[in-house]
């Protein structure tokens, strides 16, 4: 039985049995997505399991990735306008060489829309980490800065297409370096203000959380015949 | 010359047969989130030559059969799958990672000989 299921797991493209710690929630998204293909299958609908339909892309594999990374903290003082700073890295590693990207998509929870409804006006910069890590140093080096854009309200989760920069990780995992993500304040000239700023930041440094969704495609298990006509 | 055709019973013909696989059974349901389990069915049943015919069977099967009725040492054609569909898996893996992935060929819907 052992060898079997070492078979069995490596077609499920896993190297051995999971033993998770605790089960993590499902996003919504990927259960929308399982509830419509076990509705498709009872009803007997003929369905093409290698195109999303809910996500608009090709691919048979659904992983939302969690976020490894740290909360940044200098040791020098904060610059007024910065709120959050920190790495956000996703291990690849789980995808196998045979597999086609077809989507990679960064999830930011910024926390409910409540936190935010009269606290300032928010800027969020994500850049490419260049060099690694070292210690005793404060911020990792930033690179190419992929998003620099307002955070306006209602906020919630945000999202950001990384799939030019997942292919680039996934071909060179040595160049996965994570990313830096930045959240600053706009406008903190009044300092009255000042008081809920900080409060902003230290609730908008609990509820973030970041996940990437990477839709990937095993053309083993997808044949041409199977797509879908345009 | 005629072939004679084997006594064979209705319920012994090859057909499908339930067959609910739960994952609480394999230890899997440590790791995977959903479903809990599937109906996935297997094929079982004798195909004999008389039936061949009837019993969904490719023209190869069809032949095979005609050969084993000339020189029994070439094997009799076997209840296999005939139509099979997908199901879908959402489970954890080693990295706690949430994954749905969609799994071809994994529930028996008819069976035939082949």
């Amino acid at each position: 039985f052992q060898f079997q299921e070492h078979v069995f797991l490596q077609f499920l493209g896993l190297d051995k049995v999971p033993s998770p710690q605790k089960f993590q929630p499902v996003p919504s998204v990927l259960k929308k997505i399982f509830r419509d293909q076990e509705a498709a299958a009872t009803s007997g609908d003929s369905q093409d399991l290698c195109y999303i339909k809910d996500l608009g892309t090709r691919g048979n594999i659904l992983r939302l990735l969690l976020d490894q990374g740290l909360f940044l903290y200098s040791e020098k003082l904060p610059q007024a306008s910065s709120c959050l700073q920190k790495q956000l890295y996703f291990n690849l590693s789980a995808i196998q060489d045979k597999e086609q990207l077809t989507m990679a998509q960064l999830g930011l929870d910024l926390g409910p829309n409540t936190y935010y409804k009269q606290g300032p006006e928010l800027e969020l910069a994500l850049s490419l980490v260049q060099e690694p890590h070292v210690w005793g140093q404060s911020i990792p080096k930033p690179g190419k800065m992929l998003v620099l854009q307002s955070v306006p309200w209602p906020q919630g989760v945000v999202h950001f297409n990384l799939l030019d920069v997942a292919k680039d990780w996934n071909s060179n995992p040595q160049k996965n370096l994570g990313l830096l993500l930045e959240i600053l304040v706009k406008g903190t000239r009044d300092w009255g203000v000042n008081f809920q700023l900080q409060d902003t930041c230290a609730r908008l440094r609990q509820s973030l959380h970041a996940s990437l969704l990477v839709v990937s495609l095993n053309p083993e298990q997808c044949h041409p015949s199977s797509r879908r006509r345009r | 010359e005629a072939v004679l055709a084997p006594k064979t019973s209705c319920g012994s013909l090859c057909h499908h047969h339930q067959l609910f696989i739960n994952f609480q059974d394999l230890g899997w349901h440590k790791w995977i989130i959903a479903p809990k389990g599937f109906m996935a069915n297997y094929c079982h049943g004798d195909c004999p030559f008389s039936m061949t015919t009837s019993l969904n069977s490719s023209n190869y099967a069809f032949m095979q059969a005609l050969m084993h009725a000339v020189d029994p040492e070439i094997p009799q054609a076997v209840c296999i799958p005939t139509k099979l569909s997908p199901i879908s898996m959402l489970y954890q893996d080693n990295d706690d990672n949430v994954i749905l992935r969609h799994y071809e060929d994994m529930v028996v819907d008819e069976c035939g000989c082949g």
